[in-house]
């Protein structure tokens, strides 16, 4: 899940 | 971006600014609930503090810069601007927000995904955007007879809930390694907070009758 945290959404 | 994460922040955006035209130009917040409004700009104060430490998209930072912006701007009018803080429900509005605050903020301390500042707080502004809604469906249930803004408004911001939910379960079927429990679960029940107002706001669109809640 290394990746998954991006936070992109709002 | 996805269809419904689109429609999703289209239709948060929308809300904020029916409310503002509600408190802009008919310079009126009967029925807003300033609890509420103070809970969304300590959400979205707490979460936007990464507007400093990382860059996504310029869509990104302009629409954080205007949530930023509007939840100040209301709470601002509701207390400080001379009309309209007079059409305030006071002694309707009496939700113990604070009460929402400290469970929040040690559930944020508990259960997170890294122990480091602004992963707290961004933690923490999930699960009190999940309940910062409270307090404007119990004034809601108290005014009974709800203007139509106001009823609109809290429409647009379920409707902006559930989008984000179809938003998630795209974005889980369509990209690898996509998962994030916390905001899922903050985002469902949120969601579900919204579920009876639904019931009663589509019931009173279909027979084009007032929106009215039942004591």
């Amino acid at each position: 899940a290394k990746e998954s945290r991006k936070k992109d959404e709002l | 971006m996805n269809i419904f994460r689109l429609a999703g922040d289209m239709s948060h955006l929308f809300s904020i600014l029916l409310l503002l035209l509600k408190i802009h130009t008919i310079k009126s917040c009967a029925g807003v609930s300033l609890k509420t409004q103070e809970l969304y700009a300590l959400v979205f104060a707490t979460r936007y503090l990464d507007i400093f430490t990382g860059y996504i998209s310029l869509y990104n930072t302009l629409m954080k810069m205007f949530f930023l912006w509007s939840s100040f701007t209301i709470v601002w009018y509701m207390r400080y601007h001379n009309v309209v803080r007079r059409s305030y429900d006071k002694d309707q509005d009496t939700f113990r927000h604070y009460f929402l605050i400290l469970p929040c903020f040690i559930l944020a301390l508990l259960v997170h995904e890294k122990f480091t500042f602004l992963e707290v707080l961004w933690t923490f502004s999930l699960y009190l955007e999940a309940v910062a809604i409270l307090p404007q469906l119990v004034l809601l249930q108290r005014t009974r007879n709800v203007d139509n803004l106001t009823g609109h408004y809290v429409f647009f911001l379920g409707a902006y809930r559930s989008f984000y939910i179809l938003n998630w379960i795209y974005r889980y079927f369509t990209e690898q390694n996509y998962y994030k429990w916390i905001t899922w679960i903050s985002g469902l029940v949120q969601t579900a907070l919204y579920a009876d107002f639904f019931y009663y706001y589509v019931k009173s669109w279909r027979n084009s009758e007032r929106l009215q809640l039942p004591a």
